[in-house]
């Protein structure tokens, strides 16, 4: 890889371009029916009928241009097919997320100020 | 406070779980942070019931009277770790075992009580104070956007764009001083996050994130518990 610095040394967190090899998500996102079958294998996963297989390839194959863009913009992480490869985000939000919006009480207890010096 | 540091060395955490395809992320947040409070009081890492939380608790949002704790469909971990305080505890997980449906009646035997809540708190917006918090009072359960996990495999995740609404209830188990941040030329630290999605995803069940700006928000909703020592 080829990583091009656009920031002076002393600035921390300037954003810089970097030019990265093809990741494999290219290989997948171009195989992705072979790769849906193993990821239906791997993962156990079963479908009512051909059309809701179709409809999961689909969505199967949308996950991993996904995975490519949080690939680009996530470059320290590895994204790629997870177990959830077959939902839609909205899917992914009903079936597998749960918290509520913190409406902290105005009388919740803040913990305490810790020393973090020695 | 150590440049590392990772509950999971010291024993305080158990075993990853799975919610299964159920939105109860809330409550194995509640009960990872009591386990590891429980472990600090009493020397014994108790795997405690998530099902409990998931049946029993209805506690509902003081500020809000319509966002209550609601099994599968959702809750918060303040409001769990009211319902335990109010309950007087959790049961074993071995006891009232995790089922991943919330259609089941509330089975809550208080005679099996295993570990019971003395007083939470919320840590304040500051990640050396989250830090602090953390080594000081054992793992944490906080919120995150779960936006960047769907596809998540490994290393540290450090997004140049994350929404900071929350959606998701996790652990925060330690941090490291130096994960792997190429797009910064140097590396940087990073939270370790139990997560309640089975062994198979992340690594081994975890996910790491970068520290330092609330990345996903992961600063901005975190409590803390303490156990008292009880005997069933």
């Amino acid at each position: 890889a080829t990583v091009v610095a656009a920031a002076s040394e002393d600035s921390d967190d300037l954003l810089i371009r970097q030019v990265v090899p093809e990741s494999n998500l290219d290989d997948l996102i171009l195989n992705a029916d072979h790769h849906f079958t193993s990821f239906v294998k791997k993962f156990g996963k079963t479908y009512a009928d051909t059309e809701e297989h179709a409809y999961r390839l689909s969505v199967f194959k949308s996950n991993l241009r996904r995975a490519k863009r949080h690939q680009k913009l996530d470059p320290s992480a590895v994204h790629g097919i997870t177990k959830f490869s077959d939902l839609t985000p909205s899917e992914f939000r009903r079936s597998y997320l749960g918290l509520r919006r913190l409406k902290l009480p105005a009388d919740a207890q803040k913990a305490p100020i810790l020393p973090t010096n020695d | 406070l150590p440049t590392d540091f990772d509950w999971r060395d010291h024993g305080a955490v158990t075993g990853v779980k799975d919610q299964g395809s159920c939105g109860s992320c809330w409550s194995f947040s509640t009960t990872g942070a009591l386990e590891g409070a429980n472990f600090l009081s009493t020397g014994n890492l108790v795997s405690l019931s998530e099902q409990q939380l998931v049946d029993c608790d209805h506690v509902c949002d003081p500020e809000s009277p319509g966002s209550c704790d609601s099994g599968c469909n959702g809750g918060l971990m303040t409001s769990a770790f009211e319902y335990t305080l109010q309950a007087g505890g959790l049961q074993r997980e071995e006891d009232y075992p995790y089922t991943g449906t919330d259609r089941g009646p509330c089975k809550f035997d208080k005679t099996k009580i295993a570990a019971s809540v003395s007083n939470f708190s919320v840590v304040s917006l500051d990640e050396e104070q989250i830090a602090a918090n953390l080594v000081k009072n054992g793992p944490l359960a906080v919120g995150i956007n779960a936006a960047w996990m769907q596809t998540y495999i490994g290393g540290v995740s450090c997004p140049y764009i994350c929404s900071k609404r929350l959606d998701h209830g996790v652990l925060l188990v330690g941090y490291g001083a130096e994960g792997y941040a190429p797009i910064r030329l140097k590396d940087k630290p990073y939270w370790i996050i139990k997560n309640s999605w089975g062994e198979s995803w992340g690594e081994n069940g975890y996910y790491k994130i970068c520290r330092g700006h609330n990345v996903c928000g992961v600063d901005s909703m975190v409590s803390s518990v303490a156990a008292i020592h009880t005997t069933p």
